[in-house]
């Protein structure tokens, strides 16, 4: 029965990293290690689809992942992995 | 590998470093003493060198910091980012940084170093017995002074042997006051401290003044994290409180309650609820010598590899026997060439800290009597029932070496190489040396292989010993011999065995299971029906077809302990029977245990 009972999520005060949803983690990571632009970002809005996929895959065969183009759960790992922060394309 | 764009590279190999600051999770000598190992992992393939400056400019600054730390390129709190490093040049370029909301470990979890005490500085021993209670942490119970402490064996009871755990009481690091410890209370801008603060600080780091008053004398010091300190959150530094109220219930240790990623976390007041002062507890960490060799390799002017098993891949993972892989050597050897070649990598003892400190009077844990040194382990001499179990290889006769100068690490590389009644065999000019992990006898020889396989040329290219029969196959150019004791057969074709006239020299042999062995030439394999001295049909194949990750032109391939080496240069890939490389090491220094 304690179990059952509904566990209260806090947010903790100077947690500098907040758990973003799938996708959201997804354009920032992409974005952080050079895989897309802010330009192509920004630019999005009519082929948000395509353009992630795209950039999933770049990433996907740069570290060496299956190349889905999808957020697969491998893939969703791998950004949440503990990692160097230099780019991983571009400078 | 990848190398930044315009292959940015140092214009000299005689490289400095300098240490800025120190993580307070580690003892300083553990850090130095990683950067060093670190820094060696380049150097050992390289014509580079590496000194350790302590003031003036460096080639490469290395500094912990946490979020934005001065480079527009802010760390991230605890996980994620973990460090970064900028690629060769002037000024900033070559720079490593460590964020310092990590824990740095050594990869296994929290190393508590001890000083002073009776056990040499060497590292707690958690869990330990005192007075019949097991402690699972630095304890202050048993003294008077507050002084954490631990037993560096499991019983302190038994064994006596102890160190003091860090703690801003012993000592401090950096800042101006050569280690003293913090003074209690102090005062600074008019206000009395009782504790390590942050206060008039913007990097996060916990200080103090040694003398009374800061505001008077100036002096003070950076706190070491102890053992219970909390990574992190809004309190780095700051020990866990037990117990701590959070949203009206009491904990006494660490709990994942409020979090939906299950991080243990603790309180650092007593009140969760209306301090709102927290922070995550120790986890394994990270270790500071991979994550450095990792970031030095930036500073060298190395990219990210897609290689997932390569020390510049992007993601963290730990290793136990880190190896630098081929194509981390491939890259930096692209930028800076072979150096003289690679030496053994000699586990470095970490130096202990006694000769910087030395205390006034040593500590002593109050209770019971005078500790007594007692030996850590009840003494065993270590006889088992492998000694007496009898070896189950024939006996065989040893042969008598021609000449003992003759050092098989003196040989840049090996004709063939291959196990022969569970002795590694290396051939070399009519020559051959044995090596026995099973007998710990060392490298015997060098004896001549004329002696003991009379009538094969002096230069050999392959050998392998048939599992069931024992008999053990040569091949040299086209040709092979068979012996059985000292009968021989051949020699003989290969293209008797069915291997085509396009085929160069056999390199390796690798026995498979009873009866079938894959015999190695150029890019290809052939399996061989020992018993009707025949390869199969369907072959060859392409070697990287189930043997991926392994250099291609192999000098020597063979089977030692059920594992398949690949040997090229100086190197050998070592795979697992599920195909998986696990291991790169030296010949020299891995397999034939040269000094």
């Amino acid at each position: 029965p304690l179990q059952s009972k509904q566990q209260a999520v806090v947010t903790f005060p100077g947690e500098l990293v907040t758990r973003l949803p799938d996708l959201e983690l997804a354009e920032s990571y992409l974005l952080r290690f050079g895989y897309t632009t802010a330009v192509e970002v920004g630019a999005r809005m009519g082929s948000k689809h395509e353009s992630l996929a795209k950039a999933l895959r770049k990433m996907q065969k740069h570290l060496g992942l299956e190349e889905t183009g999808e957020l697969d759960a491998d893939t969703l790992e791998a950004m949440r992995a503990p990692r160097c922060g230099v780019p991983d394309v571009g400078t | 590998f990848l190398t930044f764009e315009g292959d940015l590279k140092w214009d000299h190999t005689d490289l400095t470093y300098r240490v800025m600051n120190y993580s307070p999770d580690l003892d300083k000598a553990v850090i130095d003493d990683a950067f060093k190992r670190a820094f060696k992992v380049w150097s050992d393939v390289t014509p580079l060198t590496f000194t350790q400056i302590y003031s003036g400019e460096a080639d490469i600054i290395i500094m912990f910091g946490s979020g934005e730390h001065g480079d527009g390129y802010p760390f991230d709190g605890k996980d994620g980012l973990l460090a970064h490093a900028f690629p060769p040049g002037q000024g900033i370029q070559g720079d490593a940084h460590f964020d310092d909301d990590e824990l740095w470990t050594l990869g296994t979890g929290i190393v508590v170093k001890t000083r002073y005490g009776n056990a040499d500085g060497a590292d707690c021993h958690f869990p330990f017995i005192f007075e019949g209670r097991s402690y699972s942490r630095c304890i202050t119970e048993g003294r008077r002074d507050g002084l954490p402490w631990c037993s560096t064996t499991a019983s302190y009871d038994r064994d006596k042997k102890y160190g003091f755990c860090p703690s801003e009481l012993l000592y401090t690091n950096g800042g101006n006051s050569d280690g003293s410890p913090c003074i209690f209370p102090f005062v600074f801008e008019g206000k009395s401290y009782d504790a390590c603060t942050t206060d008039g600080r913007s990097d996060g780091y916990r200080w103090c003044a040694t003398t009374a008053s800061f505001d008077q004398d100036k002096k003070y010091g950076f706190c070491p994290n102890r053992d219970t300190a909390v990574i992190g959150g809004n309190s780095q530094g700051d020990p866990c409180v037990f117990p701590f109220i959070f949203l009206g219930q009491s904990y006494s240790s660490c709990t994942s309650q409020g979090r939906h990623d299950g991080k243990l976390w603790c309180a650092t007041t007593s009140n969760y609820d209306t301090d709102k002062k927290w922070g995550f507890c120790p986890d394994r960490g990270y270790s500071i010598f991979l994550v450095a060799a990792h970031e030095f390799g930036h500073s060298l002017g190395l990219d990210h590899s897609s290689v997932r098993e390569a020390l510049m891949y992007p993601m963290y993972s730990y290793v136990q026997d880190f190896q630098l892989h081929p194509d981390d050597v491939q890259g930096i050897q692209f930028l800076y060439g072979h150096g003289s070649g690679p030496k053994p990598t000699t586990p470095r003892p970490v130096p202990t800290e006694e000769s910087q400190l030395i205390p006034t009077e040593g500590p002593q844990p109050m209770p019971t009597e005078e500790p007594q040194p007692i030996p850590t382990e009840a003494g065993s001499t270590f006889t088992t029932e492998e000694d007496e179990e009898e070896g189950t290889l024939e006996p065989t006769t040893k042969p008598i070496p021609v000449d003992p100068s003759q050092d098989a690490c003196m040989e840049k590389s090996f004709d063939a190489i291959t196990e022969i009644n569970g002795e590694l065999h290396f051939f070399k000019d009519g020559k051959y040396w044995t090596y026995s992990s099973y007998w710990n006898s060392g490298i015997q020889g060098a004896f001549s292989v004329a002696n003991t396989w009379p009538g094969l040329p002096a230069v050999i290219d392959a050998t392998f010993q048939d599992v069931l029969t024992k008999r053990v196959f040569f091949f040299a150019g086209r040709q092979f011999w068979v012996f059985s004791g000292k009968s021989m057969l051949g020699p003989r074709s290969i293209e008797k065995l069915g291997i085509g006239r396009g085929a160069g020299r056999i390199t390796g042999a690798l026995q498979r299971g009873r009866g079938k062995v894959l015999l190695f030439s150029g890019e290809k394999y052939w399996r061989l029906d020992v018993k009707i001295q025949r390869v199969d049909k369907g072959y060859p194949r392409a070697t990287d077809d189930i043997f991926t990750g392994v250099p291609l032109d192999a000098r020597n391939v063979f089977l030692y302990q059920d594992k398949y080496h690949f040997c090229q240069g100086s190197f050998y890939w070592r795979v697992t029977p599920r195909y998986q490389v696990d291991r790169v090491g030296y010949i020299k220094y891995d397999l034939l245990q040269c000094p």
